[in-house]
């Protein structure tokens, strides 16, 4: 563990919980991606099936039950709870697209052929890929509410701090992980275009960020 | 180091 990879939890968690906190108080997911949020909950189910096979460190147990049952309290909100608020029609961004390449390249590159450690792979190159129905519907309403904007911004630093992280695990442990890196610098590329937006007009004006 | 002590991440 170190500041990197703690501070990256971090901004993971608050990022989660703002989002969680953004439906819950407004009674409205008006904005958020629904398929974004079952593959973060589908991230999250196929990486963390370790939680029955090892044990890591109270931190880590209680980090992925929390992440869990965060995910998915939040895909039940979406499409149960406030289904009435969700825009079903900005949100047609084809997971399918995603969800067939990720699969296939799980089991074609991955360190060790078996069940868990396929489904940990599967859940690292999601991941890297999932926030893109997000991005794509804010791209084809042209707009977001800020709020939306400060839960991509800490998703986009977790991301950035985590590559901190193999940075200085890399010098300090000799550690590296190419499935983990490659991905997550795949990653945080994504971010990159939403970043120059956030800082450009949401710190600067005030409410919702719209596309030029 | 193996793959595994990736696991260690969330």
């Amino acid at each position: 563990m170190n500041i990197f990879r703690l501070l990256g939890d971090m901004c993971h968690l608050v990022a989660i919980i703002i989002l969680f906190l953004k439906i819950w108080r407004s009674k409205s997911c008006a904005g958020i991606s629904g398929k974004s949020q079952v593959l973060f909950a589908l991230v999250f189910t196929t990486r963390y099936l370790d939680l029955f096979t090892s044990f890591i460190s109270v931190y880590n147990t209680v980090m992925k039950v929390v992440f869990l049952v965060l995910a998915y309290a939040t895909v039940y909100l979406i499409y149960l709870r406030f289904r009435s608020t969700y825009n079903s029609e900005s949100d047609s961004f084809r997971v399918e697209f995603l969800l067939v390449p990720v699969a296939g390249l799980s089991f074609l590159e991955n360190y060790a052929f078996a069940p868990l450690e396929i489904l940990w792979t599967f859940s690292i190159y999601l991941e890297s890929v999932a926030i893109l129905p997000q991005l794509f519907m804010i791209t084809k309403t042209g707009e977001a509410e800020s709020i939306t904007t400060h839960y991509l911004f800490f998703l986009g630093l977790y991301r950035a701090l985590y590559l901190a992280n193999w940075v200085w695990r890399y010098h300090t442990e000799g550690f590296f992980d190419q499935i983990a890196v490659v991905s997550g610098v795949v990653q945080t590329i994504f971010y990159c275009d939403f970043f120059y937006l956030y800082f450009t007009k949401v710190l600067r004006g005030s409410g919702k960020m719209t596309l030029p | 180091l193996s793959p595994k002590d990736v696991k260690d991440e969330l």
